[in-house]
């Protein structure tokens, strides 16, 4: 699953 | 984690607390949009759901993420129970069908999978661009504000304005850019301008929040 570059951001 | 974003969510952080500080000292929830609010409990839920199936990032994104579905929350609970009487739907008149339908399209065009979860998230960042329309037009439609509305909606738009110079200095120090979320957190940090040039003209410096005629 290709997640967002920033999914640790908030 | 770089300064920017650190200020960023904090700003955020006190966004919250001036709103629920201002609801619960006046024991009023007059001027606030109850669709803008129920829209960020939205937004909140279909984000940070993730928790429950993501890989964990830090304790300081898993406390924020709960703090803001658990304060978004108390936010509807303050609205319509609490101060129920004090909230006002005739005025809160923008169709939230304008926001959902295009952020659902938007998602299910553009998203890094097309997987529930990831269409889930983007919905979630196109959303949060366009939550705080109802309150904006809301603040049209009555042409004022109290003062402490306005220093909410300055920490809200602080948050994402801080946002920017943090995915540029990402861009530079890491390589990352996300489009979906820089294109969404442009738009939303535009749809501030006009509320922001009132606020650092007229309410920092002592002035009432007043739309021009």
């Amino acid at each position: 699953n290709k997640r967002s570059p920033t999914h640790d951001e908030l | 984690m770089n300064i920017f974003r650190l200020f960023g969510d904090l700003s955020h952080l006190a966004s919250i607390l001036i709103l629920i500080h201002k609801i619960q000292t006046s024991r009023s929830c007059r001027g606030i949009s109850f669709k803008t609010q129920a829209l960020y409990v939205a937004v909140f839920v279909t984000r940070y759901l993730d928790l429950l199936y993501a890989e964990h990032v830090s304790i300081y994104n898993t406390f924020m993420k709960l703090f803001f579905i658990g304060s978004s929350c108390y936010i509807l609970y303050l609205m319509k129970v609490r101060f129920r009487p004090t909230q006002d739907p005739s005025i809160d008149t923008f169709r939230l069908e304008y926001l959902l339908g295009p952020s659902v399209v938007l998602a299910l065009i553009f998203n890094y999978t097309f997987s529930f979860t990831e269409v889930l998230w983007a919905f979630s960042i196109y959303l949060e661009a366009l939550a705080i329309l109802p309150q904006l037009f809301m603040l049209q439609r009555t042409g004022e504000a109290e003062a402490i509305t306005t220093h909410y909606l300055a920490a809200l738009g602080a948050y994402r304005a801080l946002y920017i110079p943090n995915w540029l200095y990402r861009y530079f120090s890491e390589g990352t850019v996300d489009p979906i979320a820089v294109v969404a957190g442009i738009v939303q940090t535009g749809l501030y301008v006009d509320f922001f040039y009132i606020y650092f003209t007229k309410v920092l410096r002592g002035q009432k929040f007043e739309l021009p005629a």
